[in-house]
């Protein structure tokens, strides 16, 4: 061995910038996840230690990890929400005039953009690309299925899954399963751990709820559903009317109807409870169920993906009263098709806004999830809700630092009422149809 | 993006055999029907489903 070690003659030979690269790429990705593996360690230990302190058995806690092919492990080592942010920030940069024309023709013939139902002609009306993505379409383009009994589609998109809930859990369709509890959140925790004050609005994140009196349920028809009496089981969560909209609540409001921004809307309001098929409020409390609750339900689901070039504004699917609205400050992986197909419970794991609301037939609930090229949610009746942005994650944080200096599990969404908004409905009222708001690009 | 719907519904009731029940849960008379399949390509206002 010695002989042929002095004997070899040394011939230096460059080797290929792509094989120095990918090792250095090897290198950075062992080194990343070695670093991660060491912080979340710390942080088990941290929070045992924490447990010990309060008198509790140290628990592991259920971590949610995103688990999948090597695709999603890399892409969960990526700032999904920074590279968010910069595409947002990109996509506002303003296109100079006469490069609008032929740039937004060029985003239309990839993505698929039929611009004879845009309702601006003049595509040079549109600053930039965000502008352009949220544009809107000519009156008259998307009629309404004249079937009142019908539920219609929110947007326009494809049709991913649809299914019935059975025992909380959606449908496993093809190996992907969605926890409820995961998706719209537990019931309300207790009020007070996750009282936090958004930094510019008089937003107060307190529900509470309060139980109702019981002379209320007395007014009501028998077959009324009591109002302390579950009327939906999921997943061993029960749903009680109260405490989806927090019925009798008198200090919950929103920024909104303090200033009176949204005008008060008789009209919507009339007719949703028209169409809720409401007994004056007189003789009953809005959200008693009119004899139809002699119908045996079901919950169902269905799942709408809007690819890049379909037109980003969501409506009404039935009119309904939003009573809740709970934003998850998750994180903003790619919601296409085949990330739905290979990363188990991604909508549990990306930022999204859950309206939680009542129509004719009971629970509705309305959830745009964001993704990362899209990761800002607009609700138009709702203008203190910020998603994809840097004081979402810092409100997220002071709700959880709340919620562990009061000893209460953090539930993982800031929760806002629109109980103001109309005092007959206790909630915000929606017509079939109406706009809700849209995804904006970033 | 995407939208995700969760509402309750008629169940529906199962015809009874006089009526030609057949047995599968798409014969159930009255309750909430899907109109849509996997992979549809829908546009806003278009019908989902009906009760």
């Amino acid at each position: 061995l010695r002989h042929a070690l002095g004997a070899t003659k040394i011939e230096w030979k460059p080797i290929p910038i792509g094989l120095g690269i990918a090792f250095l790429g090897g290198f950075q990705f062992y080194r990343t996840q070695a670093r991660e593996k060491e912080r979340r360690e710390a942080e088990d230990a941290q929070r045992a230690e924490d447990d010990i302190k309060n008198g509790d058995r140290p628990q592991k806690r259920p971590r949610i990890r995103p688990s999948g092919p090597w695709q999603v492990q890399i892409m969960s080592t990526l700032p999904l929400k920074a590279l968010s942010r910069i595409w947002g920030r990109f996509n506002e940069l303003d296109i100079p005039y006469y490069l609008r024309v032929p740039g937004f023709k060029l985003y239309g013939f990839i993505f698929g953009v039929n611009f004879s139902e845009v309702s601006e002609p003049d595509l040079h009306v549109y600053p930039n690309l965000a502008s352009f993505f949220y544009r809107t379409l000519k009156p008259g383009v998307r009629p309404l299925d004249p079937n009142p009994n019908a539920v219609l589609s929110p947007a326009d998109g494809k049709i991913i899954q649809f299914g019935t809930i059975e025992h909380g859990e959606v449908e496993q369709v093809k190996g992907v399963t969605y926890s409820l509890d995961a998706l719209l959140g537990g019931t309300s925790p207790d009020p007070e751990a996750q009282r936090v004050e958004l930094a510019s609005s008089n937003i107060s994140l307190s529900p509470d709820s309060p139980k109702p009196s019981p002379d209320r349920t007395a007014n009501g028809p028998e077959e009324v559903v009591r109002a302390d009496e579950e009327f939906a089981r999921v997943n061993g969560i029960s749903y009680t009317l109260p405490n989806l909209f927090s019925g009798g609540r008198e200090q919950a409001n929103t920024a909104k109807s303090e200033d009176q921004s949204v005008p008060s809307r008789p009209s919507s309001e009339a007719e949703v409870r028209a169409d809720l098929a409401l007994p004056t409020a007189a003789s009953q409390p809005w959200w008693s169920p009119v004899p139809s609750t002699k119908t045996p339900t079901a919950l169902y689901y269905i799942v709408v993906y809007l690819a890049p070039g379909d037109y980003h504004r969501f409506h009404s699917p039935v009119s309904w009263v939003v009573g809740t609205r709970r934003h998850f400050a998750g994180e903003l992986y790619s919601v296409s098709p085949y990330l739905q197909r290979t990363l188990p419970g991604l909508f549990t794991l990306n930022e999204r806004v859950v309206l939680l609301g009542k129509w004719r037939w009971g629970f509705f609930s309305f959830t745009p999830v964001g993704a990362t090229n899209v990761g800002s949610i607009k609700i138009n009746f709702d203008r203190e809700l910020r998603t994809n942005s840097l004081n979402t994650d810092t409100a997220a944080d002071r709700a959880a630092q709340v919620a562990k200096e009061k000893g209460q599990p953090y539930s993982g969404f800031a929760e806002a009422t629109y109980a103001a908004a109309s005092k007959v409905l206790n909630g915000h009222p929606l017509k079939r149809g109406e706009e809700m708001g849209g995804f904006q690009l970033g | 993006s995407t939208i995700v719907l969760v509402f309750e519904a008629p169940k529906g009731r199962r015809p009874s055999f006089d009526e030609g029940f057949m047995g599968g849960p798409e014969d159930r008379k009255g309750g909430f029907r899907w109109n849509v399949s996997t992979g549809q390509k829908v546009k806003y206002g278009e019908s989902l489903g009906f009760v």
